[in-house]
């Protein structure tokens, strides 16, 4: 393992985005790791359809809040093609769920996997290297404050209430950390990134990890 | 101002700011990429309001991942 490695230095990683006040972490996070290992197989780096997720994804309860585990399963279950966010654009609001023509551009997954990696986070960072970005599921209700640096307190793990994806990490310097993609806009933390200690399954990090496959 | 609006939200803000001291004191003195915790835009939020509005997540309980099933898939 390198004692760097972040997925947007090679160009796979789309730009953060603002949920605004929908809770639909969920779908940012599952469809920001699809388009991730989309690109990592040799595609173009597309934005796919956050808001198709949220209005189709029926074993979820759209902007009311999902887990994005029940996202990858309906996902891999009904084959659905996840089109442009320029063709379904994010409305910040639950809505019908529209269909498309089979033969309209989408990506759909062909698997995933979905672990508890606590106290294995060094497997995680092989994960991570070897899958593509990783969907994670964290205790965020002290980030509400967070303004920049690593988190190493003031979190749980096993009660997480929020969703976000894991792009890189860095042991480098003095504390090792996790470079995570979170979908409160720009303006929030790193330009958008929240770094998190490694090592300490800080905020339930490794409990929930997910992949999906295309 | 002036607004009953505009009182709750300084209120909170202003709880929030307290928050910021305590999330703050625990930060390493000899590390200075520890977390900074401040101002932000959910400032004049409460907590409770700022978990309805932004933290959709769900907590879903997973198998533990384990080494054994890699060391069985790379059986010749």
């Amino acid at each position: 393992l390198a004692p760097k490695f972040d997925w947007r230095e090679k160009n796979v990683v789309t730009p953060v985005q603002s949920q605004q006040s929908c809770g639909g972490c969920w779908a940012f996070s599952v469809v920001g790791g699809i388009e991730s290992v989309y690109a990592i197989q040799g595609n173009a780096l597309e934005e796919l359809s956050v808001q198709q997720v949220i209005d189709c994804s029926y074993k979820n309860q759209g902007c009311n809040g999902g887990s994005t585990v029940g996202a990858l399963s309906w996902l891999n279950q009904t084959q659905e093609k996840i089109v442009k966010t320029s063709e379904y654009p994010f409305k910040a609001l639950t809505g019908v769920c529209h269909f498309f023509p089979k033969s309209a551009f989408g990506v759909s997954i062909k698997g995933y996997e979905a672990y508890d990696f606590s106290g294995q986070e060094e497997k995680m960072m092989e994960k991570l290297v070897q899958w593509g970005p990783l969907v994670v599921t964290v205790d965020a209700v002290s980030w509400q404050d967070y303004l920049g640096g690593v988190i190493q307190h003031h979190c749980s793990s096993q009660e997480a209430n929020h969703a976000v994806l894991i792009t890189g990490f860095d042991r480098t310097g003095e504390v090792p950390y996790w470079i995570v993609r979170n979908s409160w806009g720009t303006s929030w933390g790193n330009e958008g990134y929240v770094y998190i200690e490694i090592g300490g399954n800080i905020c339930g990090i490794a409990d929930s990890v997910s992949a999906a496959f295309v | 101002p002036g607004s009953a609006e505009f009182s709750i939200r300084f209120k909170t803000f202003k709880k929030s700011i307290g928050r910021h001291v305590y999330l703050n004191s625990f930060s390493r003195s000899s590390s200075n990429n520890s977390a900074k915790y401040g101002v932000t835009e959910f400032s004049d939020l409460s907590p409770d309001e700022f978990r309805e509005r932004y933290l959709g997540g769900r907590h879903v309980q997973l198998p533990k991942y384990t080494k054994l099933k890699e060391d069985t898939l790379n059986i010749p």
